[in-house]
């Protein structure tokens, strides 16, 4: 089973 | 004043048609050098960035810096009122409230022009990191939406293995599974044809085909596609927008549980 992950969690706010 | 003129409003149209399916609104940065927007899908899985330099324009003035918020299901709709063959030019003014689409028909007998609202958002830039991939994948683009097209009806992901032999992309479900391998072709008789690997390290990553399915919507804008991955970081999926710029979707992978 895999879960998705957010974009969020490798960019952060610039 | 902003003013950007495209002989082929066709361009924009396609770059409407490659985000309005994970974009509501999003921000157009619009500056000297361009036009640029950055905008995560509601759900935050994924990244769109768009790039269009103004000398890739064929009129580009930008006297000051604008953030314009635009409705993408709007600018759409106007998108589908230009004629296959129609200039389009974006207009808007200083400290806009709307911006202005002005469609000419080629030999100037027909100017129709679309005003449309912005919308004030609260806008989250994302920081991108310089990333040195461990495998570049250069496909035909209607390849790969094929493929994202046909294993989709297998499972809910798509895992891409990518080792020395090739790249290989596969899917499982209740019905049962089915795998696609690629190998490089850098013979075909056309450079659109070509499939390029260039792998440093073998690896496996999973990502969902819902977000997937939308960037293949870029497919019409060119003819080939290149995906960068690494390792647990997100996928980038690249379109070229002729000379004019780029689409670029980030993908966050599909992890372990």
């Amino acid at each position: 089973k895999h879960s998705q992950a957010k974009i969020t969690s490798f960019f952060t706010k610039a | 004043m902003f003013e950007a003129r495209l002989v082929q409003s066709a361009i924009l149209k396609k770059v409407l048609d490659a985000v309005k399916d994970l974009l509501t609104e999003a921000t157009f940065e619009c500056s000297d050098s361009g036009i640029q927007v950055q905008a995560m899908d509601s759900a935050h899985v994924s990244l769109v960035s768009l790039n269009l330099r103004s000398d890739g324009f064929d009129k580009y003035r930008c006297d000051r810096n604008l953030s314009m918020g635009m409705s993408i299901s709007c600018m759409s709709k106007i998108l589908r009122c230009a004629g296959a063959e129609d200039t389009v030019t974006l207009r808007a003014w200083d400290n806009p409230e709307s911006i202005t689409f002005i469609f000419e028909s080629p030999n100037k007998d027909k100017l129709a022009e679309y005003e449309m609202k912005l919308i004030n958002m609260d806008q989250e830039h994302l920081g991108i990191p310089e990333t040195s991939y461990s495998c570049v994948i250069k496909m035909p683009s209607g390849e790969f939406s094929r493929i994202c097209r046909d294993l989709s009806q297998f499972g809910e992901s798509i895992t891409f293995a990518c080792s020395k032999e090739g790249i290989k992309f596969s899917a499982s479900g209740d019905y049962g599974s089915a795998n696609i391998k690629l190998v490089q072709n850098t013979d075909a008789d056309k450079e659109e044809e070509a499939v390029v690997i260039d792998m440093q390290e073998p690896l496996k990553l999973t990502f969902a085909c819902r977000y997937l399915n939308c960037f293949v919507k870029a497919g019409p804008l060119c003819n080939q596609v290149q995906l960068s991955m690494s390792d647990d970081v997100p996928l980038v999926c690249e379109y070229k927008i002729g000379d004019i710029g780029h689409i670029k979707y980030y993908l966050a992978p599909k992890i372990d549980d």
